[in-house]
């Protein structure tokens, strides 16, 4: 039965679409069965993979009900399938309003597929509207990058806040599961003092390993390469294995 | 009689509320009226300049009707007028769906303020939902800021896109005002590449000035600062000096 998790924060450029996709590649390359769906109309989590659209446009699928399978594409790599997004589906945030369990479509598109995967990804636009709610309704857990920047601080309460109401109101089950901090720069102070700040306030579920700020970070997608692909023996690479490591223990701990 | 602005792009973290308030500063600093509306529910722009929130939210007078006169709070600086937004806000991005003229909203509520500012500009979050398009109709220029990464340039076809749309079905005198290349960073390869394949396609709205990555442009939001104010002798307060004057020459020329 897979486990289900959103990587969701409405702060834009905070590595949602970098720890989705190096998460993804990462379990699949330790044996799991992995899906990484991209709910951000942007595309960012496919093309980071070289994963061009499936068949069918998921935006059929949470709008007119088609089945999820028909949406996902191979990857090339053992373990990973990947549901890619269009832009078309910028406009499910609006077409959504009116439909009738309009937070549930993804959860229940997921259903018939869940069986087949060990670890389900869903990642995030940087918005708390339609599509990152019916992830949220559809997860288990909740893994939230943050930028070590002071202005990523600001919408961790607004976030919360949203889980709050979605676990009251349309899933239950749904709990923070871990905070990532990304982007850390261990020559700034700011970098320290907003680790420390959220250390703080969230220590339970901050996951240990900090991720760098690093250049091939933002050049593997270029490549439609994860890091592992792009440049394994970087500091990068292995603060994502080691993240990845992190990730798996919690999931089988739970 | 005002001219308006929407600092926009969909893809998240690129420096749209950097630039927003940058420019504001350094216009009212030039002896401009200018207001700036942050219309993101993160109210990142109204926190960067230390501007809680107005008596009248923002949300009442998109939904609502309210005037936007009462959403007007000052910023302690001469020639700068600002509306904050709240977490409210994002309410918005649902509630207007069923509204008259939902995507006038803003313009609509712009109209009594106009005479008073000679420049207006918009703060938006990064999506294109009703909050932009409302931007995007009571603009008439459009000021996109490209961080200097692969990713960033996926999703300039959509925002092109969507200004296309915007332009031949509700604001006709929409147009890209100026593109701004921010947290270059001329040690990478990476930035080089980016700036010459933008350059290749908008050079005719592509501003000079590439915006530095610096840790004081993270720094200075926890003080409620511009970069002016807070590091007037930094780099990165000079490339935003020279955008200021290069943004008020086009506005004057045009
Ligand atoms: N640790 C890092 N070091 C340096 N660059 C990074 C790092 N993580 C991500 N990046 C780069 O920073 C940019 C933002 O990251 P990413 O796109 O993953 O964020 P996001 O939260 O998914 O953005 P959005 O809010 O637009 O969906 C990208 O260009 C990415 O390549
Ligand atoms: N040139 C720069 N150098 C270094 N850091 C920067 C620069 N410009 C902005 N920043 C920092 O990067 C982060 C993203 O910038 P900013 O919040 O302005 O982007 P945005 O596009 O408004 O984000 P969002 O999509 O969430 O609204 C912030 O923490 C900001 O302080
Ligand atoms: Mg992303
Ligand atoms: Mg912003």
């Amino acid at each position: 039965m897979a486990r289900v998790f959103a990587v969701a924060n409405q702060k834009g450029g905070v590595g949602k679409t970098t720890t989705a996709v190096n998460l993804a590649v990462y379990a699949a390359g330790a044996g799991r069965r992995v899906l990484l769906i991209d709910l951000d109309p942007q595309g960012n989590a496919g093309s980071s993979l070289g994963v061009q659209s499936g068949e069918q446009p998921l935006y059929d699928v949470l709008v007119d009900g088609e089945p999820l399978q028909g949406s996902v594409a191979l990857s090339r790599r053992m373990g990973l399938d990947v549901v890619p997004s269009t832009s078309a589906l910028a406009a499910a945030e609006v077409e959504l309003v009116p439909v009738e369990r309009r937070e549930f479509r993804l959860s229940d598109a997921l259903e018939s597929l869940v069986p087949r995967y060990d670890v389900v990804l869903l990642d995030c636009p940087p918005s708390l509207g339609l599509l990152t709610v019916n992830a949220l309704t559809a997860a288990e857990g909740l893994i939230t990058p943050i930028q070590c920047e002071y202005l990523a601080l600001e919408g961790l309460g607004q976030l919360t806040g949203t889980l709050r109401i979605v676990r009251s109101r349309l899933n239950p089950r749904l709990d923070m599961f871990g905070i990532v901090m990304t982007m850390f720069d261990s020559r700034t102070r700011l970098s320290r003092q907003v680790v420390d700040e959220v250390r703080k306030h969230y220590a339970r579920t901050l996951f240990r390993t900090l991720i760098p700020r690093s250049v091939y970070l933002s050049e593997a997608p270029s490549y439609g390469q994860s890091i592992f692909e792009y440049h394994g023996a970087s500091k990068a690479a292995q603060a994502y294995s080691s993240l990845g490591e992190e990730f798996l223990t919690r999931v089988e701990a739970g």
